[in-house]
């Protein structure tokens, strides 16, 4: 299984 | 002059207990509608996402933005210096680079301060997309506490598996499986007992259980823990602050290779 990281989802505002 | 007054130093002791594993520093967002916390953890796989509104709070001004870079163990040990039962007084002059901790016992006879470096913390802001959630869960605190932690001793993932029937926790390794089913309860006496299920369509998605049971430290904030999920976008485990506000945490799923 591979983590995928928060940042791939929410973009920095 | 920033200047927030909680009659409850325990909530305050609590929600650092809830952030302290997983985040070594975090600016704490103070304006006139409140203290707003963001920060990813160092692997940057979740996000913490914190909220104190002004009118949770016994006393509450903010004559200008203010945004201050805490050091969290040093303001864990901090609060440690204070009983549950004092009142805590947040203190900061404009563009300080000292924040002021006062504690005062409840009869007045005992009043602590404890002056805190402040760090300059230039912490990427993150946006987090409105998302009607395909599954969104209620359960008791508890009891979700205690299925990570019974869980993450099989493996390092979690499956959560939600339909309309119940939601089912599994984790399989080296020493064999296990999995954990929670129907929906028909009709429990007390609100905080109740498992629930909005479901609009079935979700099952993977994540690691070192992540879950580091937001479970957040468990003597709330009776109860909301989880959310869709199909491939973070999960959403969220506990309520009485009634001042809520902390929220973001985790990114696990997917095949």
């Amino acid at each position: 299984m591979y983590q995928r990281q928060i940042t791939s989802f929410f973009s920095s505002a | 002059m920033f200047e927030a007054r909680l009659v409850q130093s325990s909530i305050l002791k609590k929600v650092l207990e809830a952030i302290k594993d997983l985040l070594n520093e975090a600016t704490f967002d103070c304006s006139d509608s409140g203290i707003q916390l963001q920060a990813m953890d160092n692997s940057h796989v979740s996000l913490v996402s914190m909220n104190l509104r002004s009118d949770g709070f016994d006393k509450y001004r903010c004559d200008r933005n203010i945004s201050m870079g805490m050091n969290l163990g040093s303001m864990t040990k901090i609060l440690k210096c204070a009983a549950n039962e004092d009142v805590v007084t947040m203190k900061a002059q404009d563009n300080a680079d000292t924040v002021t901790f006062v504690f005062e016992s409840p009869n007045q006879e005992k009043v602590s301060d404890y002056e805190m470096k402040l760090m300059n913390l230039d912490q990427e802001h993150l946006g987090i997309p409105e998302t009607e959630y395909a599954c969104v869960v209620r359960l008791p605190a508890g009891e979700f506490a205690r299925i990570c932690r019974d869980l993450s001793q099989f493996g390092e993932s979690v499956v959560i598996s939600c339909t309309k029937e119940g939601v089912k926790f599994s984790s399989a390794g080296d020493i064999g499986s296990a999995n954990i089913k929670l129907a929906q309860t028909s009709n429990v006496d007390k609100e905080e007992l109740a498992v629930t299920v909005e479901m609009q369509e079935p979700v099952t998605l993977t994540f690691a259980s070192r992540y879950l049971n580091s937001f479970t430290k957040a468990t003597s904030l709330s009776n109860v823990v909301q989880l959310s999920m869709s199909p491939d976008v973070p999960l959403v485990v969220e506990y309520r602050i009485g009634e001042i506000g809520h902390i929220r945490y973001y985790l990114a799923p696990k997917i095949e290779d």
